[in-house]
């Protein structure tokens, strides 16, 4: 939308009402990273600042386009707890409007107006380029802010037909910011860099994005772009491309047991505190190869750098790229550092890395890797269960992919029977589990993951008055390992339209026929309203006891300043209220007209005073002369 | 009838954000937006 008053700021103050679903909460402060990650905007929770967003659990998803003054309402209502659903309504209110609505849509997308809900149709308007800009950015069919094709149909056909028919599918995607998108919305705001992202490679350019051989090893990591033993390409390109696709190799066959190779990151500069660094690694030497990862962690003490252990992978599987996470906490400027070992068995190959991401956000707890996916997807039973895992909490899970369906890929969160069930709460309580199609593209920022997440409410029952998440031993059903132990599974809670087939079979979803999900399950109860523990961040509850005594009228905002609560009262730009409790109205018009008639007043004011004080004076100066004459008059009598 | 393996938060269905605030019956511009006065005249 065209118009400064209606951008924000880039980091944009907001509050998580308590009327939201403890499933929406944590969703919007997942979609608050993917902002994060993508983009220069950021969210702090309101601390009094004049304008701010008030999440809320309205009837519906919806939001205002581009920034309000005051307190702007979003709703995440029932259903609308979708990273990509908060994602498009927050672009709404950071100043986006819909995707066909651009002044241009005509020439990329038809609309078929008999198929249109009657009375629908004010629902598919263009905006003239004085009102929305888009600002030299192509046509997006696959922006996150596209209506689908069946938006607002009234039978069965498409009310949206794409001129370039392989989009036809491609509109309405809920997954994540497209490309565009992301342009868009940072050039919008003159974003020239992000919160999260710290560094990203796929050893496509000789210079290997800065990083450096070590001169204190037995060997060096070659850029090659394939290795005889394996890989026979890379991992970002896969081999699809002539003359491209490089990776980093470390040729194990060729050094003694124990020799080593150090490859370090260029300089980076941590904000957050915390990172995820995320590779793909393949072996082709020997399993007792191994690689290391460390940290070198600069201080004004330390000038050469503190190195690390972080993390030593061992026992690398031989013959297939695997994705690796690994949790950091670096807070001074560092390099990360990859060493590899030479073990002690025999080697032919060796050590490859590749699309090195690395990022200020939280690791995936876990992660489900499914090999050889293409095949499993035509298989006729079509469900998948994922081994099992335990959360940070210490509850067991599962994960189920159900693949039968024609259309739809379905997914769904099970509590199993687990070790420390004896210890653990139950029902178990607002545990959040984030299930995530990983989009393997190279480049962290360019993913277009498909995130859903449940959280376990430990008051839902089921028809047989059971708790739904209680413990699996008492509500769930006996099921088996592969290696044949017995065990029992809760019922599965998730959704049968996870993805589609076809948006699955797109981007880099399935990847060298290998599929990831990344999986995290934290306790969100901190994100309960009513409980004690709120989150000591947001002020938002103090504001609100002091507030309580403090009516403010004509929309004033109460804050605290000081301790004290005031009405923080709106203005215009010719118009204002005041008074404790913006009580008041003021205008420039109403000043003026003070203004002008004070003047006048004091003007008519000072020409009384000039009359009287001139009658006054001539009147005693008519006296005297009339009394001198007299004098004179009697005086001169006797003289003569 | 056994119950039910899987209990599916959509209800079996896929839906958008407009589906959603149309089963609501609200009648938002373009399915999802709220207008402020200027914006309303303009549309």
């Amino acid at each position: 939308i065209i118009g400064e008053e209606y951008r924000w700021p880039h980091t944009i103050p907001y509050v998580l009402e308590d009327s939201l679903e403890m499933n929406a909460k944590g969703v919007i402060l997942n979609a608050f990273e993917r902002y994060r990650l993508k983009t220069c905007i950021d969210f702090k929770p309101w601390t009094g600042e004049p304008n701010y967003i008030s999440v809320i659990k309205d009837s519906g998803c919806w939001s205002s386009v581009g920034k309000r003054t005051g307190r702007q309402e979003l709703s995440i209502g029932a259903n609308c707890d979708r990273i990509a659903t908060v994602q498009h309504e927050f672009l709404h209110a950071l100043g986006f409007w819909h995707e066909q609505s651009r002044s241009d849509r005509d020439d990329y997308v038809a609309i078929i107006w008999d198929r249109i809900q009657s009375g629908r149709e004010h629902n598919f308007n263009i905006y003239s380029d004085e009102v929305s800009d888009n600002l030299n950015v192509p046509y997006d069919y696959t922006s996150v802010m596209h209506y689908s094709k069946t938006a607002f149909q009234n039978g069965t056909e498409p009310t949206i037909v794409t001129r370039i028919s392989d989009f036809e599918d491609v509109i309405g995607q809920r997954m994540d910011f497209s490309d565009s998108d992301l342009l868009k919305l940072n050039q919008l705001y003159n974003c020239s860099s992000s919160l999260s992202f710290l560094d990203s490679c796929n050893f496509e350019l000789e210079n290997v994005c800065g990083m450096i051989q070590s001169s204190g090893d037995s060997a060096d990591w070659q850029r090659v772009p394939q290795v005889p033993r394996g890989p026979d390409s890379d991992h970002s390109n896969m081999g699809q491309c002539q003359d491209s696709g490089f990776f980093m190799y470390f040729d194990t066959s060729a050094v003694n047991v124990g020799a080593t190779a150090v490859l370090e990151s260029r300089i980076l500069y941590p904000k957050r505190g915390f990172q995820c660094l995320q590779f793909y690694l393949y072996n082709s030497g020997s399993e007792s190869d191994q690689l290391n990862i460390y940290t070198r962690e600069y201080s004004t003490d330390n000038v050469n750098g503190i190195l690390t252990l972080v993390e030593e992978i061992k026992e690398i599987p031989i013959g297939s790229w695997q994705l690796h996470h690994v949790a950091l906490k670096v807070t001074n400027k560092f390099r990360v550092v990859f060493e590899g070992h030479k073990g002690s068995g025999a080697s032919l190959g060796g050590l490859s890395i590749d699309d090195i991401n690395l990022s200020e956000t939280w690791c995936p707890h876990h992660v489900w890797h499914i090999r050889n996916f293409t095949q499993l997807i035509d298989s006729p039973n079509g469900t998948l269960y994922s081994p099992p895992f335990y959360s940070s909490k210490g509850y067991a899970f599962q994960i189920q992919l159900t693949l039968s369906d024609l259309t739809n890929v379905g997914i769904y969160f099970h509590l199993i029977s687990g070790a420390n069930d004896d210890q653990l709460q139950w029902p178990c309580p607002w545990q959040q589990a984030t299930m995530t199609l990983l989009d393997q593209n190279p480049d962290i920022r360019q993913r277009m993951s498909n995130q859903r997440s449940i959280t376990t409410d430990p008051f839902m029952t089921t028809d047989n008055g059971n708790y739904f998440w209680d413990r699996p031993s008492q509500v769930g059903a006996v099921a088996f390992f592969p290696n044949g132990t017995q065990f029992r599974r809760s019922r599965g809670y998730g959704t049968s339209a996870f993805i589609t087939h076809q948006r699955l079979k797109s981007r880099d979803f399935i990847k060298g026929n290998d599929v990831y999900l990344l999986l995290t399950v934290e306790d969100i109860s901190h994100l309960n309203s009513t409980s004690v523990e709120s989150t000591p961040t947001s002020p938002t509850s103090s504001i609100k006891e002091l507030c309580l005594e403090l009516t403010c009228e004509n929309d004033g905002i109460c804050a605290v300043r000081d301790d004290k609560a005031e009405c923080m009262c709106p203005s215009g730009d010719d118009w204002w209220y005041v008074g404790e409790r913006c009580e008041k109205r003021g205008s420039t018009r109403d000043t003026i007209i003070i203004v002008v008639s004070s003047t006048v007043a004091v003007f008519v004011l000072m020409l009384v005073v000039t009359l009287v004080s001139v009658y006054c004076t001539r009147r005693k100066y008519l006296k005297r002369t009339s009394s001198n004459t007299a004098n004179m008059t009697v005086e001169n009598e006797h003289a003569f | 009838l056994p119950t039910p393996e899987n209990f599916d938060v959509d209800g079996g269905i896929d839906q958008d954000i407009f589906d959603i605030n149309e089963d609501l019956g609200l009648d938002l511009f373009e399915g999802d937006i709220k207008l402020n006065g200027a914006q309303e005249r303009n549309s």
